[in-house]
């Protein structure tokens, strides 16, 4: 499981 | 990528598209809250500052543009245009929006993925975009009657965040992905429209007008 934001989602 | 993202985005999408069709059509915003719409503004700045920073996608980046200028769009409709403006429902729009702020900006502040600029300003869209709708909600329940496209607009808008949901429920199996900022924001966002979904399905199968109580 990532840590990092879910910045590929808009 | 799986079918419930892409389908929640082409429902946010075609939200979008439903509200600038009414204003465009009708030359009218009634039923619209501004200060709604100036929160999306608010929300598409601060969370889409990545597209200075980030690698370009073929997918995402002309999302991303496309919400920022249609949500400029309809705040400059709602605002300037001279027949527009006159429709939109000033005295009942009156939810304390700037309240809502400062407590996403605080929140953000001290919980996010990571210390910085980028990131603190990234979840305060996440907080803001869940509370954002609120406004509109309480113009909703003024109103008398609701036209179809307003109806259709807010149903939609919460039909994106739903399945959003059910996107994080694929990830979390599909790709072990865990993200709790995002996932409780969201199910907040979600919830929030629990009891305009309630009147909206019940208005749509009854086939009446749509009312909130």
């Amino acid at each position: 499981a990532g840590s990092s934001p879910l910045k590929d989602e808009l | 990528m799986n079918a419930f993202r892409l389908l929640a985005d082409l429902t946010h999408l075609l939200s979008i598209i439903i509200l600038l069709v009414k204003i465009r059509t009708t030359k009218s915003c009634a039923g619209i809250s501004l200060k709604t719409q100036d929160l999306y503004v608010l929300v598409f700045i601060s969370r889409y500052l990545d597209l200075f920073t980030r690698p370009l996608s073929l997918y995402n980046t002309p999302f991303k543009l496309v919400f920022l200028a249609t949500s400029i769009t309809i705040v400059y409709y709602m605002r300037y245009h001279k027949v527009v403006k006159q429709t939109y429902n000033k005295d009942s729009d009156t939810f304390k929006h700037y309240f809502l702020i400062l407590p996403c900006a605080v929140l953000a502040f001290f919980i996010n993925p990571k210390f910085t600029f980028i990131e603190v300003l990234w979840s305060f869209s996440i907080y803001l975009e869940a509370v954002a709708i609120l406004p509109q909600l309480v113009l909703l329940q003024s109103s008398s009657n609701i036209d179809n496209l307003t109806g259709n607009y807010v149903f939609m808008l919460g039909a994106y965040r739903a399945l959003y949901l059910l996107n994080w429920i694929y990830r979390f199996f599909a790709e072990d992905v865990v993200r709790w900022i995002p996932w409780i924001a969201g199910l907040v966002q979600t919830a929030l429209y629990a009891d305009f979904f309630y009147y909206y399905i019940k208005s749509w199968r009854n086939n009446e007008r749509l009312k909130l109580p």
